[in-house]
This record gives C-alpha cells, sequence and structure tokens, in this order.
C-alpha cells in the first residue's frame, strides 16, 4: 500500500551535505556538565528553548483536555508527589529543568515519559 | 523511526538513524503535518556531556527530555532507540510505577546510564538486554570493532530477541523500523523494505555519511513524521545530526 510512487522514491542521492527542502536546519550544540548539581545542569539549554517547550507542553494539555481535563489535574497534582522516587540525578534534573522552563513539575515529568506513555 | 548500523569494506561502522514522532497527536490541516512532529523541530538539540572538562557522551535530543534517543560514547559505543508498539506497553509499566510498583526503569534513564558507565559494547549489551524496563523498545547498538553491531528486541521485563551483524553471511548491516525484525511490517509501514533496497544498493563498498543520508532521505523512509536524521562514527569521531521535512507529496508515517 506504501510502495506506490511519489509516497515511495527511487532510491536518492547527492542529498548530503544536507541541503534543499528535505533540509530544515542544523541542530545547535549545547554542553551538560555533570560536574555541577544536577539541578543547574540543563538551566542555559532550557533558557533558550523555554518557548518552543512551553508551546509544546501546552499542545499536549489542549490535546488532553479534550479527552478529559481530569488527565491536567492528574499530571500536576499527582505526578510530582512520585518525583522523589527517581533515581539520583534525574529527578532533581527533572525539577530543574521544570523550574527554568517555569512549567509545572508534573508535564515536565508527563514530556520524560512520553516514549513510555505512547508505546502502546 | 529508522535506525541502522552498517560496517564498510574496512569494518568501520556508521550508525545512523531517522527519528519519527508525533503519529496520531494532532494534524495541522494547513500545512499538511503532524504538529508534535513540528512542534519537537525547534527544540532539537545536540548534547555533550561533559565532565573535567572532557566528553563523556554525545546526544541528539529533545531540550527538556533528560534521558537518551541517540547517542555516542566516543572510541566505546553509538546507541539509538526504536520505539516498539505493544499492547503490553508502556501505560501499564508506568501504571505499575505509580502504584508503587518500581523494579522497572524508565526507558530514557537506561539509555544515559548506559552511555555514561558502560565501558565496552558488551557491557552495553549486557544492560541493555537485562534491565527491566517499563515499556518496550528496540536498542540499535554499535560498537567499536568489526562485528559490533546488534538490534536488541526488548519487552519490558526481557530480551526477546538478539539480532547480531555477521558478515561471513554476508549481513554487513542491521536495520530496525518499528517492528519485529523476523516478522513482516505493518503493510502500510513498510519502511523497512525501502530501506533495505536502498542499503543494498549503495552496497558495503559504498557506504558512507553520504550514501547513508541519502537513504534517510528517501521517502517513506523520510515521512512527515521524521524530525531528525542523525549519524555517528567511532572510527571517524563524527557525529552530525540535521534537521528534516518531507514536502508534500509525503506518506503521513
Amino acid at each position: 500500500a506504501q510502495d506506490v510512487p511519489p509516497y515511495t522514491e527511487t532510491c536518492r542521492s547527492g542529498t548530503y551535505p544536507p541541503s534543499g527542502p528535505t533540509f530544515k536546519g542544523n541542530v545547535q550544540w549545547y554542553t551538560v556538565n555533570l560536574d555541577q548539581p544536577p539541578y543547574e545542569r540543563w538551566q542555559k539549554l532550557i533558557s533558550d528553548k523555554k518557548a518552543p517547550l512551553k508551546e509544546l507542553v501546552q499542545h499536549i494539555k489542549d490535546l488532553a483536555k479534550s479527552i478529559s481535563p481530569k488527565l491536567i489535574d492528574i499530571v500536576d497534582n499527582t505526578l510530582p508527589l512520585l518525583i522523589g522516587n527517581l533515581p539520583y540525578p534525574f529527578g532533581e534534573e527533572i525539577k530543574g529543568v521544570a523550574d527554568a522552563a517555569g512549567v509545572p513539575l508534573g508535564e515536565i515529568m508527563l514530556f520524560n515519559i512520553f516514549y513510555e506513555v505512547f508505546s502502546v | 523511526c529508522t535506525s541502522v548500523v552498517a560496517q564498510d569494506t574496512s569494518g568501520k561502522l556508521i550508525h545512523a538513524r531517522n527519528l519519527d514522532f508525533g503519529l496520531f497527536l494532532g494534524w495541522d490541516v494547513k500545512n499538511n503535518s503532524w504538529l508534535v512532529a513540528e512542534l519537537l523541530k525547534p527544540m532539537v538539540v545536540n548534547v555533550n556531556f561533559q565532565r573535567n572538562n572532557k566528553t563523556v557522551f554525545l546526544s541528539t535530543s529533545f531540550a527538556g527530555y533528560i534521558g537518551i534517543l541517540t547517542g555516542m560514547k566516543p572510541g566505546i559505543l553509538t546507541l539509538t532507540m526504536n520505539e516498539r508498539f505493544n499492547l503490553d506497553g508502556g501505560y501499564l509499566g508506568i501504571l505499575e510505577w505509580i502504584l508503587g510498583k518500581r523494579q522497572g526503569v524508565w526507558m530514557g534513564f537506561l539509555t544515559r546510564s548506559v552511555l555514561e558507565n558502560a565501558t565496552s559494547y558488551e557491557d552495553a549489551k549486557e544492560v541493555l538486554s537485562k534491565t527491566e524496563m517499563l515499556a518496550p523498545a528496540y536498542f540499535i547498538l554499535g560498537g567499536n570493532k568489526p562485528g559490533q553491531a546488534c538490534v536488541i528486541t526488548r519487552s519490558r521485563k526481557l530480551s526477546i530477541n538478539f539480532w547480531e551483524l555477521d558478515t561471513q553471511k554476508g549481513e554487513w548491516y542491521v536495520l530496525e523500523t518499528n517492528y519485529d525484525h523476523w516478522k513482516p511490517p505493518l503493510f502500510v509501514d513498510n519502511r523497512r523494505d525501502p530501506a533495505m533496497k536502498c542499503m543494498n544498493q549503495t552496497g558495503q563498498k559504498g557506504i558512507s555519511f553520504t550514501t547513508i543520508y541519502d537513504v534517510l532521505s528517501t521517502k517513506p523512509v523520510l515521512n512527515k513524521l521524521t524530525t531528525y536524521t542523525a549519524m555517528m562514527s567511532i572510527s571517524e569521531n563524527k557525529f552530525e545530526a540535521y534537521l528534516r521535512d518531507c514536502p508534500d507529496p509525503c506518506m503521513p508515517w
């Protein structure tokens, strides 16, 4: 069903170095210093990426609210109670990310279990 | 997702992947795109994790996500993770974890621990195969010696299949999408055969960053869910990642 042009192409060539319509841009480098306290490690990166992170979280909240408004209440109120159960240093790092982004802790925890939630 | 580890004729390994995410999480009718995939693109970052001012490992990640989906420990190993959809999925693991049964490890934390602590390909293989997790997954692992490449198919509890490169039998690459490699993929989501066709057409002699990027740029391996392409080489100490787009006409997955 998928093997139908134009959705399937003959093998491409000459796409590298990346350019043209399938190339959307380079990826920026950041350093995370593991010698810093976990809470502080992600501050610089998150302060740069705060806006798109908030936008994504808002979209997921809107999606969840359309299913049941209670879902976000659970995320905001229940998940943060479990942060202490995360192994070191991950709980502290997630707290640092949430504070730097100005996003509720439960919503950043949800973002970090996106994979587990959607693997069905 | 599509991940591949290929060995060239000199025995060097190249590990590359497309990361696809955002299926059924909202469709933008105006721009013909998945909303979450588009929202994720500005969040893609390369991260150099350092200790004592020295690189411990590198990753391509999404800002705010502290685990690892794509990473390289220079000189030691490369690792990507592909989603494995299963009814015994991560939502059960999450539920168990919330209810207090906490033997399972969050996938992103496991991969990050491996990149941080593993001292060899064999060491990483052991940990990725045996650690109980919250969700099933495919781990695609590459090492620093010829023949060191494998796909580990994981259920939540254990490894259910282990597929390693076998150049003696002419298998010079391992390629994983989101289906068990010993079963046919879902007929409406067959990225495996197009990717393998392009890999076979390229051949072992021709494999390089240039040609592997071509493979990952061919529809439907490249599709509306593709957020980035990453390529890694231990032997050349190279790590590259690029944001992707799939203009119409393009498969939604």
